[in-house]
């Protein structure tokens, strides 16, 4: 089990730092071990610099930034350990235009292993999609569900 | 190996027989706020065997039974089965198509399924525990978990990577 | 101090079950007191049901149905004790069309008491505005600043 | 009554001289990710006394002061002024239009104005509180904050009430 933490840190770490510069368009980031000398409790911290800014804590960046870092994390610790599928509930959601863009790009690149069902508001990544569920509340409180897929073909159910 | 299928019956706002069918890629889940799209991820979760009703946004077995409504009845019961295409044979188990399914009732008893037979909820976590569906956290990020992640004190996020070790 | 806990909880109960309705199109929530016998220490709970829906626990709400909550608490406790002016700072990021839409109305209403200065992605929220402020980040990590004024004429800070 | 005025130097991303003119109504402030438009309600709060750093997601004054860059050097001050319209007489004080304002060195130094001269942090806090602009928690609304305001416990809750009282 420890072990494997360290495994998985090694492969993420080095992942996290790729996926934080193509999120992000540029600037570094890092995971750091707080206590390397013991692998069985260490805890994992993360050091971040988006583009053309000076390295600070992490309190300090903007709401969108945290939400792209910790995809970037989140993706980086999915490319250590795979999954066959993944659900997304609108992590873009406080993410820019240009950011989007480059969720989206690393989506598409990842979603070539892993299956990805993501709940979003957001035009570009649905654009991203094969397939959208389209859901609605009806009268009766009672969910109703609409699909479409990529050709086009709506198919009501 | 992928998701082919989730079919719902009385989950949370899913009272009427709900049928989605998922290809490889990217499928995209739109819609109005309350509607009932985090319930799809609350349903995904709760099928691989989640026992804990505050990840679920809930107290109970019963927050997960279609409530009712003033126009509709509540009901007794909700079902939800998972069909997984297993011909890479991700899951240790000698079908090339595996469904894990699980039921509830308004008494608090759940049942779970595999492959449409009864087994113990012990089962259903050997099974995704050895293809690695087990403990991984990672299943479904939810609305504010991505934050969530960033706030967490050093050691705890440490439970990130042993959670899908 | 405890006398004033009571006055601002009794206008603010009133105004969320109002401003909660408006905000939803429907549906009914109110405040109330956990211990109503002790004022000077009584908590404060939220029922809240959306329209064509049950009566269930917070937790159950969707995260839209949330941060509209949350918006009628916050509007109920400024219309209790008004401020001269009030900071939002992205509050309707997780609303979806129709949902903004209303709380465009709301802080329309409230903006011919309150001046408001709002941090928003929204559309419908920017075409509230009178004078609009865009942000960018320059290359050396400095904000610049654009105004814009609701006759069109744009200038440069 | 109302904010007509907010003038920064050196605080946190504006590090040049930056002038806000408000109307009354609705001002919107829109711009990409990580552009500084919550470093604007920082400054706010930061202005109004705040003396929390974690509120303005900082941890001491330095925080406050652009840190610089590899193509700018960092600064040695931040200053802060908000101009009110005070024909209201919103603010017991008999002017017609008051400034507030706050500067701060790396030295961890404060140091606090009204109408151009240096006064005590209380005597902006007194000011401030007989206005109603006090305690008041409402005055910036943060990100987070409104759905944090359901996440609390009622006796937490209770807090949003009495701090606007
Ligand atoms: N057992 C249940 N019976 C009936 N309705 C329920 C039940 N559990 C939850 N709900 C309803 O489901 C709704 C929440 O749905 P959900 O969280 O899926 O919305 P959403 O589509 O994700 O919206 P958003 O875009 O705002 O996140 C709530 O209105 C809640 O009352
Ligand atoms: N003292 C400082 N010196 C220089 N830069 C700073 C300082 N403090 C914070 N920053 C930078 O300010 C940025 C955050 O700005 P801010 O939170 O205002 O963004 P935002 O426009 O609100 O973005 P979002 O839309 O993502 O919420 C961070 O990148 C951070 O590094
Ligand atoms: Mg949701
Ligand atoms: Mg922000």
């Amino acid at each position: 089990m420890k072990e494997e933490f360290q495994s998985v840190f090694v492969i993420a770490a080095q992942e996290f730092s790729r996926y934080f510069e193509t999120l992000f368009g540029g600037g570094q980031a890092r995971l750091t071990l707080t206590d390397p000398d013991h692998p069985a409790t260490t805890g994992v911290d993360i050091i971040a610099r988006p583009p053309g800014k000076r390295q600070q804590s992490l309190a300090l960046l903007s709401g969108g930034e945290r939400a792209l870092t910790a995809t970037a994390l989140l993706f980086a610790v999915l490319k250590a350990r795979p999954l066959p599928f993944c659900l997304l509930d609108e992590v873009d959601a406080m993410l820019d235009e240009a950011n989007v863009g480059r969720f989206r790009v690393l989506l598409e690149e990842f979603a070539k292993q892993t299956q990805f069902i993501v709940i979003t508001h957001n035009r570009q990544t649905i654009e991203a999609a094969d397939t959208i569920y389209g859901i609605s509340m009806g009268e009766q409180g009672v969910s109703n569900v609409i699909s479409l897929r990529l050709e086009g073909e709506k198919v009501s159910r | 190996m992928y998701l082919k299928r989730l079919e719902l019956r009385g989950f949370k706002t899913f009272a009427t027989y709900t049928d989605f069918l998922f290809d490889e890629g990217i499928t995209a889940i739109v819609g109005p706020n309350g509607s009932g799209k985090s319930n799809i991820a609350d349903a995904v979760r709760w099928v691989l065997g989640e026992q804990s009703y505050s990840v679920l946004r809930g107290k109970r077995t019963e927050d997960m039974i279609f409530a009712g409504t003033r126009r509709r009845p509540q009901m007794g019961m909700v079902e939800a089965i998972m069909t997984f295409d297993n011909t890479s044979h991700w899951l240790p188990i000698d079908f090339s198509e595996v469904t894990i399914g699980r039921r509830a009732y308004r008494s608090g008893e759940n049942r779970y399924l595999i492959n449409g037979s009864r087994v113990r909820l012990r089962d259903v976590v050997e099974l995704l525990g050895k293809a690695g569906l087990g403990h991984h956290g990672l299943v479904t990020i939810g609305q504010g978990v991505a934050d969530a992640a960033l706030s967490l004190r050093p050691d705890e996020r440490r439970v990130l990577f042993e959670e899908a070790a």
